[in-house]
């Protein structure tokens, strides 16, 4: 299903986001 | 971390990404950050698209905890 794999990608990319904001306000490298 | 504390650094997360203080974040905005995490233009386009739930091309506070307590709280656990 595409839409299943779309989805799924976007959470990495918020995962992403996210993660590197709070490493970014904790200043882990 | 507590309520309080997720909704602090919802927050200043935020603040982060709107800079001018506008009360919503736009694409651009996103695309600035770019500068200061190690995500990619594009990356980031993703990101505010994804969060951007009504896709009005703003980012409210509202939308952007949504995707905060998502990405906590909504991912499957297996």
């Amino acid at each position: 299903d595409p839409n299943m794999k779309a989805g799924a990608a976007n959470e990495g990319v918020l995962a992403n986001f996210f993660n590197s904001l709070l490493s970014k306000k904790t200043g882990a490298p | 971390m507590g309520q309080n504390t997720i909704l602090e650094k919802t927050y200043e997360f935020f603040q982060m990404c709107d800079i001018e203080n506008k009360g919503f974040i736009t694409r651009r905005d996103m695309q600035r950050l770019n500068s200061e995490l190690p995500l990619s233009a594009e990356e980031l386009e993703n990101v505010f698209d994804t969060l951007d739930s009504d896709g009005n091309g703003y980012l409210t506070l509202d939308e952007f905890s949504s995707g905060f307590s998502e990405f906590l709280f909504g991912r499957k656990i297996s």
